[in-house]
């Protein structure tokens, strides 16, 4: 395969992922999509990714027992990055009064590669002013033998209320400036873990601003580290 | 905020961590 990610280990690589809504054409029936936020599939490119010092975003996760500096302090630092996201949260007055009447579905999907066939679990951890204010823990589908590596699907997980009105007071904000105010006490903690050893494979901050009119979903990628 | 948090334009973040990216 000529693509990669460029979020990863020897032993986990995050492939794709998106966070959607999703509600049907009442005028064809077909379904829509709107991403808020999505990594695709990139092709290799020789430039190492930037460092961010873990200490800088320490508090804008949970402190106390197995927090982010817990983790980090367990390692192994490689699996852990930094994605800051512009989300795109530019839906024009037809969509959000299409998702209102036909009801819309708030998801995330992703997937995953690696070398074993493991049991997959995940845990992602949604803050507020680096509070925990909901946890999910889920489990990957079982992992299909694909060219020579094993995938990993987590397919359609529905966003959790807290999150779904989140984003819908978010959007009523009248200017991108104050969403990204709001966004910058918001943060989301993700970690994969092998269920059986408990090893943690791949740990994962999101940040979080607006982005710009008419840009769609963008993101940088950082390595997490510490002198 | 919390007093005891620093805003995220003051502490050392790599300068691109401010950039949005162009559509590619």
């Amino acid at each position: 395969s000529l693509q990669k990610n460029l979020i990863g280990t020897e032993t986990l690589q995050l492939v794709e992922f998106t966070a959607f809504m999703e509600w049907q054409n009442e005028r064809n029936m077909f379904k829509r999509q709107h991403r808020f936020v999505y990594i695709g599939p990139v092709p290799i490119c020789g430039s190492l990714l930037e460092m961010v010092d873990v200490r800088q975003i320490y508090d804008k996760f949970p402190e106390e027992g197995g927090g982010l500096q817990d983790l980090y302090d367990q390692g192994p630092p490689q699996a852990f990055f930094l994605v800051k996201f512009w989300a795109d949260l530019n839906l024009s007055l037809l969509r959000q009064e299409s998702a209102g009447i036909g009801g819309a579905f708030y998801g995330v999907s992703s997937r995953y590669e690696g070398p074993r066939a493991l049991t997959l679990s995940c845990s992602s951890k949604v803050c507020s002013f680096g509070k925990q204010m909901v946890e999910k823990l889920e489990t990957a589908e079982p992992a299909q033998w694909e060219n020579g590596r094993f995938v990993f699907h987590i397919n359609r997980s529905p966003l959790c209320k807290y999150l779904i009105n989140f984003i819908r007071k978010l959007r009523t904000l009248p200017e991108k400036q104050m969403m990204d105010s709001v966004l910058e006490n918001f943060s989301i903690l993700q970690v994969l873990r092998d269920q059986e050893t408990q090893e943690l494979l791949l740990c994962m901050a999101f940040v979080f601003e607006v982005s710009a009119k008419e840009r769609g979903s963008q993101h940088h990628i950082y390595r997490l580290g510490r002198d | 905020a919390r007093p005891d948090q620093v805003p995220m334009r003051k502490r050392q973040l790599p300068a691109s961590f401010w950039e949005e990216p162009r559509p590619a």
